[in-house]
């Protein structure tokens, strides 16, 4: 799975995910990543998240629409909500994988229980920035 | 007075990469094409693009990318083809997009960012959402296009360590895809 967030110069914010899908997935799976509010989500009153995991997890958790829903409503910030969001919700469930958050404020996460995940960020001032393992 | 920091974040995946599962020159791969998606986004952003476009533009890439289970190089189903899903949301306007199952779409990112803006729906499906993608003129490849050797070796395994199940003698060292169990 692939996915991107971005904050553009206007303050909108937009959320997408790309994928293969469950390897050996049998006939008519559908995971999160097409699932609006499970593998993506965006509002500019909160923030955007692409997810990538156990998609019957995140569709069962409304994992992306929950991690705004916690900045939206709760007015967390986006690293409270995606932390509360995966290592508590979804790995209470026994669900794994992870998010990319970012909030209309400029404020970014990548969160996951997984042994890793493969991630990146660029914002205005900073250079590219990549990892892969915890 | 400035406003957010223009920004874009990229993800390719989560899953049971430890370190020294890859060697330097695959992590070094990885990182480079996630740095091309980051750039190529982020220059969006800085030319005042909009989100959309930054995502879009960032996920074409990976999408095209042999390294990553979306687009080519995607895994394959129990039937063994290559099944991929998509979808995309405007935080301006709460519109969103998305499709699955489609197996002809080269960059399924864009065909779900056409169902968003050029149809009254958000999802389509399968021979639904291929046709809408050919009224749409986007670009359409033969299935072939998607498989990679990797991937088909692991589905291979994968298919031969289920036999080997079924007939009662598990196989312990068959090798199994990272990705088995991730989206």
């Amino acid at each position: 799975t692939v996915g991107a967030v971005a904050l553009d110069a206007e303050g909108n914010l937009a959320a997408g995910t790309s994928t293969g899908g469950m390897s050996m997935k049998r006939y008519g799976r559908v995971g999160d990543s097409p699932i609006i509010g499970a593998g993506t989500f965006a509002d500019n009153r909160s923030c955007a998240v692409s997810s990538t995991g156990h998609g019957e997890y995140f569709i069962r958790l409304a994992i992306a629409r929950d991690v705004c829903a916690q900045v939206e409503y709760a007015g967390k910030s986006v690293a409270e909500a995606a932390r509360d969001v995966i290592h508590g919700r979804l790995q209470g469930l026994g669900g794994d994988g992870g998010v990319i958050v970012l909030g209309k404020d400029g404020g970014y996460t990548m969160e996951f229980n997984s042994k890793g995940m493969f991630r990146g960020v660029k914002q205005a001032g900073g250079p590219a920035q990549t990892a892969i393992y915890d | 007075m400035a406003g957010p920091p223009l920004t874009i974040l990229v993800h390719g995946g989560a899953g049971a990469m430890e370190k020294g599962r890859y060697t330097p020159e695959e992590e070094a791969a990885y990182k480079a094409k996630l740095t091309e998606a980051l750039e190529a986004g982020y220059a969006v952003l800085e030319r005042g693009g909009s989100a959309l476009d930054a995502v879009e533009t960032a996920i074409v890439i990976l999408e095209d990318s042999p390294l990553f289970n979306a687009g080519k190089g995607a895994v394959f189903t129990r039937d063994g083809r290559n099944e991929l899903d998509a979808s995309i949301m405007d935080g301006a306007t709460l519109n969103a997009g998305a499709v699955a199952g489609v197996t002809r779409v080269r960059n399924p990112i864009r065909l779900a960012r056409a169902v968003m803006e050029k149809s009254a729906h958000v999802m389509f499906a399968r021979e639904g959402a291929e046709k809408f993608a050919e009224e749409q003129g986007l670009e359409l490849v033969s299935p072939a296009y998607f498989r990679t050797e990797a991937r088909w070796k692991a589905y291979r395994d994968a298919l031969e360590k289920e036999k080997k199940g079924k007939e009662g003698k598990p196989d312990k060292g068959a090798a199994a895809d990272a990705d088995y169990k991730y989206g």
